[in-house]
C-alpha cells in the first residue's frame, strides 16, 4: 500500500537547525531537496488514489477502487506541468480536481500552463465558467527550458504558451472538481495585444 | 507622459509611464497612498580589513547598490476579466509580475532573481524596497515563526543599551510570515511566501531580502560560503529563485484580518490534481 514514510523521515531530518536556517553545506541542502522530493513524489500517489476515492465517492455513492488516476505538478514553479500541457483539440477533456485544505470557503486564481488557446472551462454542473489566457513570461520559458534538460525523458514535445487562469470555488475542507476541453471560442487573452503598451525588447 | 491603471475590482495600481509604480489606491476602503518600489543589493564584506566576511551566518553588509529598473522598454500591461498584470524585468538576472486580480484587495509580486553575477568578485545580498509615506516613527512589526507580530524599534533594544555597529544588519529580522508598519491613519503589511529576511531602515519603507549568494566563508561552522549552483547535464549557474510577496494596505487596525486569513492560505495553498479523459465522460 502506498505511505508517506518517506516524507515523514524527510521531514524529521530538515528539522535541523541547518536546514531551517539556510547554514548547511551545499552537498547537504542537496541532500534534504532530494529527500523531500522523494518524500512530495510518495505523498502523491496517496494524494491521487484520495482524490480518485472521494471524487468517486461523490459521484457514485461510494468508495469503490479508484479508477482516475491523478497526476499532480510538482514542478510549476518552472512553469512545468505535463499533466495540463496535453493536445486537447483530439475531443479529450482535462480533469482537475482542486483540494482546500482550510476549515473556510475560498475562492482563488488557478493558472496552469496549456498549449492550446482555444480551451473552455467547465465546472463540475458543465455550465463554462470564465477564463483567462496569459502568456508565459520569457524568463520563465527560459528556466523551463534549462531544467528540462534533465528531464528529457519527461519533456513533453510543446513548449506551452499560456497560463490558463480561472477562479475556483471551494468548500471548506472540500474539492471542487473542473474540466478543461477545448472549444470553438478562445478564452479570453488578456488583451494583450490592446493594453500592451509598449513595445517590449524582452520578447527579442 | 500617460499613467497605466492596472487592476480589474477595487484595487488599482497606477504606474509612471516610466513603468514605476506610483500609487495603490482601493476604492472600497477609500485607501490612498502613494507607494514606490525598487531593489538594490548588499555587497558582501571580504574581510580584508578585519577577517570577519558575510557569509551564511553574518550579514555584513559592505555599501549598498541600488539595481535601476530598466524601464518602460521592458514594461508590459496584460489586462483581462479576472487579473491584471505587469510583466517588467529590472535587469538582465532579476524579472518581476505584478498582479492584480478582480476580487482581491491586495497586490501579488512575482520575483524571479538569479543567477546573481560575481563575475565582479563581489557577493551579493539582493532585496526589494516598498517605500509609502507612512509615518512610522522607527517602529515596525515582524512575525515570530509564523505566530504573533512583534514590535521591532530601529536600533533600539527594550532589554538593553544598544551600541550601532551595524545600521542595517542589527535591524533586520527573519520574517516567516510577514510584516508590517503603522501610523495613525493606515497599515502597510507584506505577506511572504518562504521565509527572508526584512526589516524597515528608513521610516514609511519595508524592504525584503530575497536572495543571495556570497564568495567567502564566514568562519562560523559552514565551512564554505554561500554561493549555491545547479548543475544540469555539467552547465553549473548560480541559483535562480522564484517566488512571491503580497502587499496590502488598510485603514488603521483593519489590517490583522488579511495577515491572518490570507496568511494561512498562502502556507496552504490549494492542491491541485490532473486526470485525462475521452469525450464527456468525466461526469
Amino acid at each position: 500500500r502506498t505511505n508517506t514514510d518517506s516524507l515523514a523521515d524527510a521531514l524529521a531530518i530538515a528539522q535541523h537547525h541547518d536546514a531551517v536556517s539556510g547554514t548547511s553545506k551545499q552537498h547537504v541542502a542537496n541532500d534534504y531537496a532530494k529527500r523531500l522530493a522523494i518524500g512530495y513524489a510518495e505523498a502523491e500517489e496517496v494524494v491521487g488514489e484520495s482524490l480518485s476515492c472521494i471524487a468517486e465517492s461523490a459521484s457514485n455513492g461510494g468508495c469503490m477502487s479508484p479508477t482516475n488516476k491523478f497526476q499532480q505538478c510538482l514542478l510549476l514553479n518552472i512553469s512545468y506541468c505535463p499533466p495540463s500541457e496535453v493536445d486537447l483539440s483530439n475531443g479529450k477533456s482535462l480533469v482537475v480536481v482542486i483540494y482546500n485544505s482550510l476549515g473556510w470557503k475560498r475562492e482563488d486564481v488557478i493558472r496552469i500552463p496549456v498549449i492550446n488557446e482555444n480551451v473552455a472551462v467547465k465546472d463540475a454542473g458543465g455550465k463554462e465558467i470564465e477564463s483567462q489566457l496569459l502568456p508565459l513570461l520569457k524568463a520563465s520559458v527560459g528556466i523551463r527550458d534549462y531544467y528540462s534538460k534533465a528531464y528529457l525523458s519527461m519533456a513533453s514535445n510543446v513548449t506551452p504558451k499560456y497560463w490558463l487562469a480561472f477562479t475556483a470555488s471551494l468548500p471548506p475542507l472540500g474539492f471542487n472538481t473542473y474540466i478543461i476541453s477545448s472549444s470553438s471560442s478562445t478564452a479570453k487573452r488578456a488583451a494583450s495585444t490592446s493594453s500592451q503598451l509598449y513595445d517590449t525588447k524582452a520578447s527579442q | 507622459n500617460d499613467t497605466v491603471e492596472i487592476g480589474p475590482g477595487n484595487l488599482k495600481l497606477i504606474y509612471s509611464g516610466k513603468g514605476e509604480l506610483t500609487q495603490y489606491i482601493n476604492s472600497r476602503s477609500l485607501v490612498k497612498a502613494s507607494v514606490e518600489q525598487s531593489y538594490s543589493y548588499y555587497a558582501g564584506y571580504n574581510g580584508s580589513k578585519d577577517k570577519q566576511a558575510s557569509g551564511a551566518y553574518i550579514f555584513r553588509p559592505n555599501g549598498t547598490y541600488s539595481i535601476n529598473s530598466e524601464g518602460q522598454d521592458f514594461f508590459t500591461v496584460l489586462r483581462g476579466p479576472l487579473l491584471d498584470e505587469v510583466h517588467q524585468r529590472i535587469s538582465s538576472w532579476i524579472y518581476q509580475i505584478t498582479r492584480v486580480y478582480k476580487g482581491k484587495e491586495h497586490a501579488e509580486v512575482e520575483f524571479t532573481v538569479g543567477p546573481i553575477p560575481i563575475k565582479d568578485g563581489i557577493g551579493k545580498e539582493v532585496v526589494t524596497k516598498i517605500t509609502t509615506t507612512v509615518k512610522n516613527n522607527k517602529k515596525f512589526y515582524t512575525d515570530s515563526s509564523g505566530r504573533d507580530f512583534i514590535e521591532r524599534v530601529r536600533d533600539y533594544r527594550k532589554d538593553w543599551e544598544l551600541q550601532v555597529n551595524q545600521p542595517i544588519a542589527g535591524n533586520y529580522y527573519p520574517i516567516n510570515l510577514g510584516l508590517y508598519m503603522q501610523d495613525n491613519s493606515s497599515e502597510f503589511s507584506i505577506l511572504v511566501d518562504r521565509s527572508v529576511g526584512g526589516s524597515s531602515i528608513v521610516d514609511g519603507q519595508l524592504e525584503l531580502m530575497l536572495h543571495r549568494r556570497l564568495l567567502f566563508d564566514d568562519s562560523r561552522g559552514v565551512g564554505e560560503a554561500l554561493n549555491e549552483t545547479v548543475c544540469v547535464l555539467e552547465d553549473c549557474r548560480g541559483l535562480t529563485i522564484v517566488g512571491k510577496y503580497f502587499l496590502r494596505i488598510d485603514p488603521l487596525r483593519e489590517g490583522a484580518k488579511w495577515r491572518r486569513s490570507y496568511g494561512q492560505e498562502i502556507y496552504s495553498p490549494l492542491l491541485l490534481a490532473f486526470a485525462e479523459q475521452d469525450g464527456d465522460s468525466w461526469a
